[in-house]
């Protein structure tokens, strides 16, 4: 199944924002998006999961370089949206699985959380698409876990091709 | 910038089940995921975002008739693994906005979220690709949904360009 792995990416130009419990109902989404529209920033994910009691948590990854101008913009949302914080987080990076219907495969993520598990990198926050599974992890281990999912990935893959022609 | 807006799909074959505050150290997303291997599900979405006092919660979305097994498999989990709860939710319907780029422009996400807003539909949850933006939403809300999306990025975006040429 591995072929399906076409690629492990990755990015370090990344800081995690959380807006921690939100009221859970219609427009607040739109409400945020609304205010990272104004300051023109650009976003890398956006992950909203279950909640507790009526509040979700709605974080987003920007690059480094807008940090100042989110912040400053999340400063004026929280005069209008009641909410339990905001937190900034540089100390994480990126690393992605990318290649068709990868997410779709519970062997290739099992195999992706498994290989960082082995490295004993802390999984912070997971999102999927057919196309990629991306995990923000500590930045500081985000080189050696490039290359233990390379190794797991693409390099075997290589190897089992060679043996099978 | 809907020109990058390629397709409105939707999903009504899921269920959404999350695990409620599992330990948030090294390995237990990889168990999770063995867990799911050993069953033979196959999975539409994995999000884990921001969790509290060292748990996190790790939701995934399944096929409608593997509900079955993925219970039982996550009824044996339980017995290894400390955790507060599973749930399973089948009134959760899925839709996604597709194209290149979507998810790095938070005006597409702001106009998602915004026309769902304005139907009053609330947002379960969100996960991004860079080719998708995708929400649960209520399943009896899907229908009107991809219907509101359509005509705002689809059929407008139709609309320029016939006024363009
Ligand atoms: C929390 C937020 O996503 C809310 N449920 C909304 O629909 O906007
Ligand atoms: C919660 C889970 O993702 C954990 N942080 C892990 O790395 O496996």
């Amino acid at each position: 199944e591995d072929v399906k792995v076409r690629a492990i990416t990755h990015n370090l130009d990344v800081v995690k924002v959380v807006l921690l419990g939100v009221p859970d109902k219609p427009g607040v989404a739109a409400l945020v998006l609304r205010t990272l529209v104004d300051c023109a920033v650009s976003l890398d994910m956006i992950i909203q999961s279950e909640g507790r009691e009526g509040k979700k948590d709605i974080a987003f990854v920007i690059p480094r370089e807008d940090k100042g101008k989110v912040h400053k913009a999340l400063e004026s949302l929280q005069k209008m949206l009641p909410l339990e914080g905001v937190t900034f987080d540089e100390g994480v990076g990126k690393v992605s699985v990318v290649g068709a219907g990868v997410a779709n495969d519970p062997r290739i993520a099992f195999r992706m959380f498994d290989t960082l598990a082995r490295l004993g990198v802390n999984i912070d926050m997971i999102s999927t698409s057919n196309l990629r599974i991306s995990c923000l992890i500590p930045r500081d281990r985000v080189a050696e876990s490039v290359s233990a999912l390379h190794e797991t990935f693409i390099e075997d893959s290589e190897v089992m091709l060679r043996e099978g022609s």
